[in-house]
């Protein structure tokens, strides 16, 4: 464990907090995208498959499992309970994100490290975060102003991979064998995916200004 | 083994 890997991993648990907090506090999810929400779970749920056979450390099984378990709360909550599920945006989240499972799952029976279940799981998983953002990233461009929950969410579920691309460098520096080019690689198409995202966020940040993404 | 050094990260 590094400084930017703890750094990155409590930047996405803090994204994670700001969500349920939106969605408790306001008992609204508009301007959520629950398509993205339900990509997450996949990503978690494929990803973690070692949940029960494989122990590293009790902070490795305590992050999964909050990952996995709100993650899953978070997409019952939307289409479930009676006063969340009204507020969701069900017109304007219309990704076919079903193409991204789809796709990701295709790269990962081509590029994987090992031929094995959980390896094609793994890299399948590692492809799917990468893109999992698109539909909350229209969804944002759809629903005009941004509500400034929402727009820390986004912004520190962007910034986590960041910091995990500084943790793949400094591994590099430091550690003889590091392989991770799947990580790598999908890691800075997803960063690179929030770009525009972090720009108009740094703009309303630096004008004191409402958050917008030209449609 | 190398699978360990090789998941560790979430």
């Amino acid at each position: 464990m590094n400084i930017f890997r703890l750094a990155g991993d409590m930047t996405h648990l803090m994204s994670i907090l700001v969500l349920l907090l939106k969605i408790y506090a306001t008992k609204s999810c508009s301007g959520i995208s629950l398509k993205t929400q339900e990509l997450y779970a996949v990503v978690f749920l494929a990803r973690y498959l070692d949940l029960l056979t494989d122990f590293f450390s009790l902070y490795n099984t305590v992050m999964k499992v909050v990952f996995i378990v709100s993650s899953l709360a978070i997409v019952w909550c939307m289409r479930y309970h009676r006063a969340v599920r009204r507020t969701y945006d069900r017109e304007l989240d219309t990704f076919r994100h079903y193409f991204l499972i789809l796709g990701s799952f295709v790269l990962a029976l081509i590029f994987h490290e090992k031929f094995t279940v959980r390896e094609i799981f793994w890299a399948f998983s590692i492809y799917l975060e990468a893109v999992a953002i698109l539909p909350q990233l229209v969804l944002l461009q759809r629903s005009g102003n941004v509500d400034n929950l929402t727009g820390q969410y986004v912004f520190f579920l962007g910034a986590y991979r960041g910091f995990y691309i500084l943790n793949w460098i400094y591994r590099y520096f430091t550690e003889a064998h590091f392989g991770r080019w799947i990580a790598s690689i999908s890691g800075l198409v997803q960063t690179a995916l929030y770009a525009d995202f972090f720009y108009y966020y740094f703009l309303s940040w630096k004008n004191n200004a409402k958050l917008k993404l030209p449609a | 083994h190398d699978y360990d050094d090789y998941h560790d990260e979430l």
